[in-house]
This record gives C-alpha cells, structure tokens and sequence, in this order.
C-alpha cells in the first residue's frame, strides 16, 4: 500500500479533482475570498495564481485575524486587501507519480495535500478523509 | 494494528489527555467561547457540561454564522447567547477500552473523537493527526 504510486487506479480515484476544489487566486480581494470560505464551509482553501500554479492557501481564521484588531469587523476593508497579502505559502504538494507512503506522510501534518502535474500545475487535492478511507479498507482485509 | 485496544501503552500515548484539550461548557456565553477557539487556534473544540461529560462540540464557524445575519458582526450580542445554543451535539465518541480499529473508522469524517472512561466522563481527544500518524510508523516497518 505504502509504496504503490498515488496514481494507481485505486488511489487516483481518492483524489478531488482541481474542478471539484473551492479556490481562490492571489490577486483577489479579500471579501471575495471570505465569501467562497463561508460558502464553501471549508476551514481553509488552496490559492493559485493565473496559471493554475499553487501559491498558498487561506483559511477564515487568517482572514478574520488579519482585520480583528478592533472590536468590530469592518467588512468594508476587506475590500482594499488582496489574498496574496494575508495567506501562508506553507502548503504540501506533491507530484501525480509519487507514492501513496508520501501522501500519508504529508497528511500528519496537513489536512489536506496538492497534487501537480509535470508542469506544477495543480490537477487535485488529497484530503485526510480520503486517505484514512482507504487506509480503513486495507486494513479491514 | 485495526484491532489492538486503544488503550494498549502505544496508542494511549497518542491520545491528547483531557487537561491539555481546550474545551468549554456548554452554559458558557459565547463570547467566551469565540475568545478561547480564536487563543487556541483550533478549528473546533469540544463543549463538556460541569459533571466533564461530553455534550458536543463548537466551531468559530457556527459563532459567526449564528450572528452574521447583517453586515457588521455585533460583538456585544455574542454574550446574550449560551453555547448549547449554537453547538452541534454530532460529536464522535468512543470508549478507552475499545479498539484501534474504531478509532480509525470514526476519524474519517470526523477530526478528532473525544475518549470517554466508564461514568461516560471526558478523559481525552484522538485526532486524524496522531492516528495518521501511528499508522504511517507502522506501514514504515
Ligand atoms: N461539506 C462537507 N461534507 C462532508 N464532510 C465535510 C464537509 N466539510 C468538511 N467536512 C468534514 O470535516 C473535515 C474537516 O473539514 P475542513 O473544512 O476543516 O478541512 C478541509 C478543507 O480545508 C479542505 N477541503 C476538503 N475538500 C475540499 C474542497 N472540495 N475544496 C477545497 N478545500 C477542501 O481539506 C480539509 C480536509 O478535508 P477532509 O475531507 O479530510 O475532512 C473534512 C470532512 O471530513
Ligand atoms: N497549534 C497547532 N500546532 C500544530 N499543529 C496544529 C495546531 N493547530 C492545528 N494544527 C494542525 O492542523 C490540523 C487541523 O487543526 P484544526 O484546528 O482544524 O482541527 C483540530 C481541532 O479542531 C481539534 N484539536 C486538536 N488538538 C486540540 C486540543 N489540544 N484542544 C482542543 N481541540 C483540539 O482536533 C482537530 C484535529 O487536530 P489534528 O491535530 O489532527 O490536526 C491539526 C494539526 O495537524
């Protein structure tokens, strides 16, 4: 299991493909971010930038601490900010053809994983639930 | 591995114990559960009653959403409003003589499962991470 590539059949299929994954670009403005958070109901979401590349990703609470200064939230500055200023670029990604055992190893510590493409542009994300889905059902055997 | 009791010495250590989980009571004002969610950093925490037994669990999203109603977010309503109003009682539960192999099982769509002794009363959380990460050690081998 831990060295079968996360391409195989089986795992490829865990994958979310990058159409199904809420994201943002680098340039938007922050009100637009917190709306696709909120909608979406995910605690964070991967940035790319215009060509489809991983930049980052943003989480509410990044949002929320980078205005909560006052006591009020002013929604109207979320406007002048834009994502690339507030996001963490610490992000794992990782290549189509590595191994399952590295996507495990990433998961430890990160809720979820960025797959790229030869040209580093981003094809989908493994989530923890995805991983410990089929860990379970090895296991089970 | 699926079928040792969590609390065989390995996996005991992995589970966070009850002091070191940020948690808060149900009867609690919201306002002082948001100050305590956004200090901890967490995502969500779990709500105990005063005989420490679990009721459920809250998240900084549920506040905000239990308020955002209008533009701004009115930091002085937050106190008018308990925390059994807004939590979410859906909270996977186990018990410390159970197996591994259910703590996995529930870790899927949950991130964490909170750990309960025989009066049913809180004794400490298992998240995805220490469980993601007691398997990656053991598929090292
Ligand atoms: N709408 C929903 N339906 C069913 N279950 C839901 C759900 N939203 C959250 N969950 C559950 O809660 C876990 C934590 O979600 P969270 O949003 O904090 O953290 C998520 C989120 O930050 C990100 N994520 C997951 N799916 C995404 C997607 N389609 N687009 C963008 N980000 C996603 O990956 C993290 C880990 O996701 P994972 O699935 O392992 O773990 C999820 C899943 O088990
Ligand atoms: N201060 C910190 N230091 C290092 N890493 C950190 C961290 N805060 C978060 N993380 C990382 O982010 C993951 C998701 O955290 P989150 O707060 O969304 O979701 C957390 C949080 O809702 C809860 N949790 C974890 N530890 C807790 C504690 N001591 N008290 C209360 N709740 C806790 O369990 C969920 C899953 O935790 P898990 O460790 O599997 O997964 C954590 C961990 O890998």
């Amino acid at each position: 299991l831990k060295d079968s590539k996360i391409m195989d059949n089986e795992i490829k299929e865990l994958m979310i493909p990058h159409e199904k994954v809420a994201h943002v670009q680098s340039t938007n403005p922050l009100d637009h971010a917190l709306l696709v958070l909120i909608k979406s109901g995910y605690t964070a979401i991967p940035v790319l930038d215009t060509e489809y590349k991983v930049q980052g990703q943003i989480s509410k609470a990044q949002i929320l601490d980078s205005i909560l200064g006052i006591e009020r939230i002013e929604m109207e500055r979320l406007h002048d900010y834009k994502v690339s200023e507030v996001m963490t670029s610490k992000v794992p990604r990782m290549h189509k053809n590595e191994t399952f055992g590295k996507a495990l190893m990433l998961s430890i510590n990160h809720p979820f994983v960025c797959i790229e493409d030869h040209d580093q542009s981003f094809i989908g994300m493994m989530t923890r639930r995805s991983i410990l889905a089929l860990i379970h059902r090895h296991l089970g055997r």
